[in-house]
C-alpha cells in the first residue's frame, strides 16, 4: 500500500487547485468582455465555450505537465487527447460537480451557480438532455463518494486509452492503464472496504462518460456548423481534428 | 493552416522562454 499510497499522491501533486483554475478562467472572460464594445458582448451560449475553451487549455496542460505523459513522443500525446478532449472536459465538469456542487444547481468552472430548471427551461432538447444525463451521472458518483485519488485515476484511465487507433508506443500507454486502474483497486479497497466493488462500480461510469461525451461533441459540431461557436479556438480546432 | 496547430504548438511550446 506505501507504494500505492507514494504512486497516487504523486499523480495528485499534478493536480491544479480549484481556485487557480476558477481565476484563470475568469480573468480570461473579463479580459474578452473588455476587448468587447458594448454592442458586441458575448452571449450566455458563447461565454460558456469560452468557458470550455479555457478549461481545455488548462486539462491539456495539466497532461503535458503530467510525468508519464511525458515519457510519450508529442505524436502520441496529441492522438490521445484528440480522442479524449471531451471526455476529459465532461469528466472534470462531473467531479466539480461532486465536490463543490449542490443538488438542483450546476456549479461552473468561474464559481458561479446556476439552477438546473434554469437551464432546462432555455436550453433546446438536446443540450437538455446532455444536462439531465450529466446530472443523474453525478448523483452516481456522489453516491460511490467519489474522492480526489478516484477523480484523478479516472482522468488517467481515460487519457491513457491504449484503444486509441494510431499510437504508436501502445504498450508506454497499457502499462500506465494497468499501473493506475491496480492503484484505484488498492486505493478503493484500503479506503472503502465495506462498499463492495467500488472499483469495479467507477469503472463502470466511464462508458457512460464516453457516451455523454461524443453526444457533447456531436452538438458542438452543430452547433459549429451553425456559426454559434467562438472562431479560432482550442475547441474547435479539436472539434474539426474529429471531423477531418 | 495545420489541423492540429494549436494542439501541436501547446504539446511542443518552450515553457523556459
Amino acid at each position: 500500500p506505501s507504494s500505492n499510497t507514494g504512486f497516487l499522491s504523486e499523480l495528485l501533486q499534478g493536480e491544479p487547485e480549484e481556485s487557480q483554475v476558477c481565476s484563470r478562467v475568469v480573468a480570461s472572460l473579463l479580459r474578452e468582455q473588455a476587448s468587447r464594445g458594448k454592442h458586441d458582448r458575448l452571449n450566455t451560449f458563447s461565454i460558456m465555450c469560452k468557458m470550455a475553451d479555457q478549461t481545455l487549455f488548462g486539462l491539456v496542460e495539466w497532461a503535458r505537465n503530467c510525468a508519464l505523459f511525458k515519457e510519450l513522443k508529442v505524436e502520441d500525446q496529441m492522438v490521445l487527447l484528440q480522442s479524449c478532449w471531451s471526455e476529459l472536459l465532461v469528466l472534470d465538469h462531473l467531479c466539480r460537480q461532486v465536490a463543490y456542487g449542490m443538488d438542483g444547481s450546476i456549479y461552473l468552472v468561474t464559481g458561479q451557480k446556476i439552477d438546473v430548471s434554469t437551464v432546462l427551461s432555455q436550453a433546446g432538447a438536446t443540450l437538455s438532455s446532455l444536462v439531465s444525463r450529466a446530472q443523474d451521472l453525478v448523483s452516481k458518483l456522489r453516491a460511490l463518494h467519489l474522492d480526489r485519488q478516484e477523480f484523478v485515476c479516472l482522468k488517467y484511465l481515460v487519457l491513457f486509452n491504449p484503444d486509441v487507433k494510431s499510437v504508436q508506443d501502445r504498450r508506454q500507454v497499457e502499462r500506465t492503464q494497468e499501473r493506475v486502474n491496480r492503484a484505484l483497486m488498492e486505493h478503493t479497497l484500503h479506503t472503502h472496504p465495506g462498499q463492495s466493488d467500488k472499483f469495479g462500480q467507477l469503472l463502470l461510469r466511464l462508458p457512460e462518460v464516453r457516451s455523454i461525451s461524443l453526444q457533447v461533441e456531436e452538438y458542438l459540431y452543430q452547433r459549429h456548423l451553425l456559426g454559434d461557436l467562438p472562431c479560432n479556438s482550442l475547441l474547435t480546432e479539436m472539434l474539426h481534428a474529429k471531423h477531418t | 493552416k495545420k489541423p492540429n496547430a494549436l494542439l501541436h504548438y501547446l504539446l511542443n511550446k518552450d515553457d523556459t522562454k
